[in-house]
């Protein structure tokens, strides 16, 4: 009962096992799990891919022991500000970065281990009111707070050894960005989403905010996860957890767009909706990995996208100990990572 | 450049519209 239970099924064709379980881990003492990722650690010469968990008072590192289980290594504990979310730090060797806070991020600070101190440690980034972050590759980080008055968007430069080397600020559209996506292969290219609904685009050298672009009416809210550049066109994965359902498309959770960035106008590319069953408005967070969109819905079970072709290839139904609450993409995609409130983390290769 | 429905296309649109934006 329990194989079967844990076999995704293919909702739209024949059952298909696109998601096999990899390994489980449970952090036992984690009261309330908020968020999971991965990390890339070097250490005795050694580089591997590690585990990172973390509670409201608790940021946990875990290691491989063996192809199917983890072993903790070490918790930072971060009791002073509840720890929200971990924000991943692509191609980042050794550096976990955490945003804290209470409704909205207050603070943001790296975790790391100091070979000088032989300890592990904490560094703060950033305080504030902070709206969005996000961690792009070359260790730096963008994020973008308020204040009465203005909204500051900044890019912070990280060393290896946790401080920061350098900062740029980056001019800020009139509307509060809601989330940042690194445009692949333009290193100095950013693009934001706004609570206007709008794409916006940055030059991370310059600081220049060189395009506004708006994303449509039908599509409140809009989140973007990824963006790359080909032919062009500057293509941008969306979500849209507030998104109505229509005749003709179901209820669109995730939408490839092209933008022309010459002209600002746009056409979507491909949608991907809901799958048959959970109809209704019941999206509550995903994570775009290339061309996979993964989400918890509020099912309790996560349903995994092939982005391009607009198809849900797999649903991880809810456990009988407890509904998923988390869905990330492991670095690289070596994986997806779902995580139940519990503390229970099952890998799985997809 | 090509036109399309999306308007005139360009490759180098970084480029331009970093030159063209206010500094």
């Amino acid at each position: 009962d329990v194989a079967e239970q844990l076999t995704p099924v293919l909702l739209d064709g024949p059952r298909e096992e696109s998601l096999q379980l990899v390994s489980e881990l449970k952090d036992s003492s984690c009261s309330c799990a908020v968020d999971v990722s991965t990390v890339w650690w070097e250490a005795a010469g050694c580089r591997e891919l590690r585990v990172v968990t973390a509670s409201e008072s608790t940021v946990s590192l875990w290691e491989p022991l063996a192809p199917d289980s983890w072993g903790k290594v070490y918790t930072w504990h971060l009791r002073e500000i509840p720890v929200i979310q971990i924000i991943p730090l692509p191609d980042t060797c050794n550096l976990v970065c955490v945003a804290l806070g209470e409704l909205e991020i207050g603070e943001i600070r790296l975790l790391l281990y100091s070979s000088e101190t032989d300890s592990f440690k904490h560094s703060l980034v950033k305080t504030g009111n902070i709206k969005a972050v996000v961690g792009l590759e070359d260790q730096r980080l963008v994020s973008s707070s308020r204040t009465m008055q203005e909204q500051q968007v900044e890019m912070v430069l990280f060393s290896e050894t946790g401080g920061s080397k350098d900062r740029q600020t980056l001019m800020p559209p009139e509307e509060t960005v809601t989330a940042f996506a690194e445009v692949e292969g333009m290193r100095e290219a950013l693009v934001g989403t706004t609570a206007g609904n709008s794409v916006v685009v940055w030059n991370l050298k310059t600081g220049q905010l060189l395009r506004k672009m708006h994303v449509g009416y039908s599509y409140p809210a809009s989140i973007c996860h990824r963006a790359y550049s080909d032919s062009g066109l500057l293509f941008v994965v969306l979500s849209h957890p507030l998104a109505k359902e229509s005749e003709s498309c179901g209820s669109p959770v995730f939408r490839v767009v092209a933008f022309n960035p010459r002209t600002g106008r746009s056409t979507g590319v491909m949608f991907s909706c809901l799958p048959p069953g959970h109809a209704g408005r019941q999206y509550l967070e995903g994570d775009v990995w290339d061309t996979t969109g993964a989400a918890v819905l509020t099912s309790g079970a996560v349903a995994v996208w092939d982005l391009l072709r607009g198809r849900c290839m797999a649903v991880l139904c809810p456990d009988p100990a407890g509904h998923w609450a988390l869905a990330r993409w492991a670095t690289g995609g070596a994986g997806l990572l779902a995580g139940r409130r519990d503390g229970t983390v099952r890998l799985y290769r997809y | 450049c090509s036109e399309s429905d999306l308007g005139l296309i360009s490759l180098n649109w970084f480029e331009e519209l970093s030159a063209e934006a206010p500094p």
